[in-house]
């Protein structure tokens, strides 16, 4: 079984994307075959890439919605664009908005991104699934098929507080599975600068210990520009303090035995 | 008909609720008597007013499922709470994450919102409605029952890659309505010392035109601080560049003819 990495937190904004595409570049840059699936309508992971949405035939739509080609249905590889060396993607489209209401009262609609990695695992070391805001069907699909989720935190006030529903979204998911994720808080956009931030990084420790990762990602403009080139930091900017703190980010996540 | 303004976007963490709340105390300041709506699960403009979701009895949640209180349908002022003077806040609870899948294939569904509100406008003369990320039924009904959007855009690539997204939307529902409510890009956690801030703003305002308000809201921890807090800027922080911010927002909306 591949590891499977969901980033997820309904809050908006705390560096989902960029936390996914970076993680799944680093993890490329140490020698894994890394999957980067897109599941945000949005399709941010993809355009992150340098992907145009245009260009996109088949997606994480086809996917869930169970499409054909070749009269068998689409598998992940048959969506997948090689970014890096060993960096693979899944991209999204905007179909992706209508799962909510075409899938509602489907059985097993939870569990199809699922179903789909277990046809794949033999392919890639790790998966990384990243996530919109919200803790709709799409995301339930990323969590019932993680193995680990990083739930990145901008600590602020509001992410902070909506900390809570995320951890009971994710018992939920274990009595669904038998076996929830592994849960890890990712503190992202940290301005040590600000005072604030320092006392909340203390506080965001002191509560949750050891789920909260050692790695924290720093403001780093560099990371902000790398999005709008459509590239991975390791390719713009591989000096930046963002690309540092994402390959430290993935070293931890490798030594603390992420099972491969 | 009262003023109402949706404050949407589906890029997560723009400034919406920050937004939100500090329009609609502004526009309290301006002697005008406003309803904040919070349509967002998250609730985050119910507790950035100070208000606890453990002591919220009526919610939005009651007002969309068409809950009844003493025989009659809930209506808006039964979930009203004063904030400020000429402030009251109809709060949001978990239960609205529900509505996707509740309210799914139920005719009117989208329009439940701006029924509730023709209850009300004689006793407010603007509504502001915080909207979660993502472009669902919730947020829909914030479209179908608003008289203006202001969009937040916090500059970044992403949320630039958003907004043509957004504006179709938009004219779906005009499509719907037969008049769709007008539209205003509000530029967000501005930071004038960045250059590619300044360009974005700048390409931004030669591609939409006047469309993107005068008003731009800069990065300012004071806003980050209030919301911590449970207080609008006008409270925790009044000589703050953000309070300033959010009153020349208020003004300009106001000189520019809502209709009072
Ligand atoms: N460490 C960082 N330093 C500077 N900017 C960052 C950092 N991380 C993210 N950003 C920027 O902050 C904004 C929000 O990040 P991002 O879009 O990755 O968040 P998200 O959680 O994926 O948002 P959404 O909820 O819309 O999916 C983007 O403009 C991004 O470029
Ligand atoms: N002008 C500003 N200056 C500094 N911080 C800001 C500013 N506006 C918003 N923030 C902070 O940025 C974060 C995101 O803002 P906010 O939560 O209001 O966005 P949102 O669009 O409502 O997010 P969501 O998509 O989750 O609803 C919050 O921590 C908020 O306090
Ligand atoms: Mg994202
Ligand atoms: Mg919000």
């Amino acid at each position: 079984m591949a590891n499977v990495i969901a980033i997820a937190n309904q809050k908006g904004g705390v560096g989902k994307t960029t936390t996914a595409i970076n993680l799944a570049a680093s993890l490329a840059g140490a020698k894994r075959r890394v999957l980067l699936v897109d599941l945000d309508p949005q399709a941010h992971a993809t355009v992150g890439c340098g992907v145009r949405e245009d260009e996109v035939e088949l997606s994480t739509w086809d996917i869930l919605r169970g499409a054909d080609v070749d009269g068998r249905p689409v598998g992940l590889s048959d969506t997948a664009w090689e970014i890096l060396d060993g960096l693979f993607l899944a991209p999204s489209c905007v179909g992706l908005a209508t799962v909510e209401q075409s899938l509602a009262g489907e059985e097993g609609r939870e569990t199809r991104l699922k179903r789909a990695l277990e046809q794949v695992t033999s392919r890639y070391d790790i998966v990384v699934v990243d996530c919109g805001p919200g803790l709709g069907i799409l995301s339930m699909n990323a969590l019932m098929a993680a193995t680990e989720v990083i739930v990145p935190v901008d600590l602020g006030f509001f992410s902070l507080y909506g900390l809570g529903r995320v951890m009971d979204t994710l018992r939920l998911v274990a009595e669904r599975t038998g076996r929830g994720p592994a849960m890890h808080i990712l503190p992202t956009l940290y301005d040590t600068r600000a005072r604030t931030m320092r006392r909340a990084l203390a506080s965001l420790r002191d509560q949750h210990g050891p789920v909260v990762l050692n790695a924290a990602i720093h403001f780093n403009v560099s990371l902000r520009e790398a999005a709008a080139m459509g590239s991975p930091i390791v390719e713009f900017a591989p000096d930046s303090r963002g690309h540092e703190d994402y390959k430290a980010l993935a070293e931890e996540l490798l030594s603390a035995g992420l099972h491969l």
